[in-house]
Order: C-alpha cells, then sequence, then structure tokens
C-alpha cells in the first residue's frame, strides 16, 4: 500500500 | 473574560460533530477575531482548523485572549443537551477552570445552565504555507460524501485526478475496482448543485479513504465542498460557513 506523508514534513512549527 | 452568543445551537453542535472522530483534545483559541481551532489528529496525518468569525455571534465579547483546553467527547456530551434552535451563551474567565453554557429555548421559558471543566492542552500550532492549487473543485458535500462511502467500500485509497477532463476518484481492491468522473457542470439556478474546477496543472494524487469519510462529517455544515489540490502536497477541503469555515488538511499518500 502506498505510504502514508506526515504533516510535518510540510507544515512548519510557528 | 468570553462572552459569545450563538442564535442557533446547531451551529456549535455540528462543527464538534464534523471534528471529534479526528481529534479529542484540543483549544478553542479565543480573541478579537472569533474563536479558531488548529489540532493535528495523532497519527500526524491530519489537520483540521476550524474559525467562527465574531460576525457569526449575535453578541461577542472577549477582552484578551483565551484558550479554552477542552475535550471534545465531553463537550459532546454537555451539546447533547442544547436543542438545534436554541440560543446558546458561552462565558469564561480569563484564566478559566471551567467553560460555561447556556441554553436558552426560543420562547424563552426554558433555561439550561451547564459548566465543562477545562484541561491544560499544550497544544502546538503549525504554519500553513500559502499554496497556489494545481484544481480547485467546487461540488455539493452530499455527493463528495457519496463517492468517498462508495469507494471506501472497496479500498482503503483512492487516487484523485483532475485533468481538463474533470475530476476522477478511482480504486481498487480486493473485491474489484471503481470509479467516478464528475466533469464541469455549473448549476446557473442552484449555484450550490453544480460542479466548478479551475486548474492550473494536472493533478493526480492518492490519499486514505478513511480520513476522507470522517471529513465528510462536516457535510451538515454547507451545501458546498471545495477541495483543493496540487501535487505532493496536503490535500486541502473547506466546508465554508456563512461567518467562518472549517477545513481538513490531509498529507497524500506516496510510492507504492
Amino acid at each position: 500500500a502506498p505510504f502514508q506523508e506526515d504533516l510535518y514534513k510540510y507544515f512548519v512549527s510557528s | 473574560m468570553l462572552e459569545a452568543r450563538l442564535e442557533q445551537s446547531s451551529v456549535l453542535k455540528k462543527v464538534v460533530d464534523a471534528i471529534k472522530d479526528l481529534v479529542q483534545d484540543c483549544n478553542f483559541d479565543c480573541n478579537d477575531s472569533g474563536i479558531q481551532l488548529q489540532a493535528m489528529d495523532n497519527s500526524h496525518v491530519a489537520l483540521v482548523a476550524m474559525h467562527l468569525k465574531t460576525e457569526g455571534f449575535a453578541l461577542y465579547r472577549c477582552d484578551r485572549n483565551i484558550a479554552l483546553g477542552i475535550n471534545l467527547v465531553s463537550l459532546q456530551k454537555v451539546l447533547r443537551a442544547a436543542q438545534n434552535e436554541d440560543v446558546m451563551t458561552l462565558k469564561a474567565e480569563d484564566s478559566p477552570d471551567a467553560l460555561s453554557l447556556v441554553f436558552e429555548n426560543s420562547e424563552n421559558d426554558r433555561i439550561s445552565e451547564y459548566d465543562l471543566k477545562l484541561m491544560d492542552i499544550d497544544q502546538e500550532h503549525l504554519g500553513i504555507p500559502e499554496t497556489e492549487y494545481g484544481a480547485t473543485v467546487k461540488m455539493p458535500s452530499a455527493e463528495f460524501q457519496r463517492i468517498c462511502r462508495d469507494l471506501s467500500l472497496l479500498s482503503e485509497s483512492v487516487a484523485i485526478e483532475a485533468t481538463k477532463e474533470g475530476i476522477k476518484f478511482s480504486c481498487t481492491g480486493d473485491i474489484g475496482k471503481g470509479a467516478v468522473t464528475l466533469r464541469q457542470n455549473p448549476n446557473v439556478e442552484k449555484p450550490e448543485l453544480g460542479t466548478t474546477i479551475e486548474l492550473q496543472e494536472p493533478v493526480a494524487l492518492t490519499f486514505s479513504l478513511k480520513y476522507l469519510v470522517n471529513f465528510c462529517k462536516a457535510s451538515g455544515l454547507s451545501n458546498t465542498v471545495t477541495i483543493s489540490l496540487s501535487n505532493e502536497v496536503p490535500l486541502l477541503i473547506e466546508y465554508e460557513m456563512e461567518h467562518g469555515y472549517v477545513r481538513f488538511y490531509l498529507a497524500p499518500k506516496i510510492g507504492d
């Protein structure tokens, strides 16, 4: 099955 | 202190129904722009962002920023006591231990008063970059919900492809495969029933249907849903309300 990405890769802590 | 009055309890009831299966504990951040919430699910795959703007409240007063740390299951228990048409007033002190909720019926002969204990939630706030999406699709929320539910019976994930032909949702599972293609079809008489597709570039992405089905619980908030897609960035699903929104972001699946 395709690997599910993590949102941390796209969104940065602010 | 916070004092916020909604003409209809159903607004908050629907918002909580829409997000409670995705996140358990979250801060309702109250400030002079209204009540906002941003929370990620435990697996860091989905994020919900909600804003109830001050204009949506019959009365709104918030002197300083207040974070209401709320367990959504507990809040839902209290909200069950509110009828959809009840006027709802939320009140909290500046450093509150509890949120006070008052529900009044339209005849003004019943007043229900509840207090919900609050919790300290150390919540991270994520910055979401401004994105020019490759494709933006606006369609009836009920139709999107039906497609997600139907395909989820066949497979765990759905491929979404936006091209100039339309938007195609397809999946393959153990029992077979399925696909639904929607063509651009603006409805002049009833825009909320039409489908519009703005395409900058073709987009093809794969997402978990479990999460999409979950997001569709917000369908009661709006007749339409806006789906924004770009290659290799999280999907944005937005339910716009008259004075606010609920947005869901979902990370794409990659590789095989």
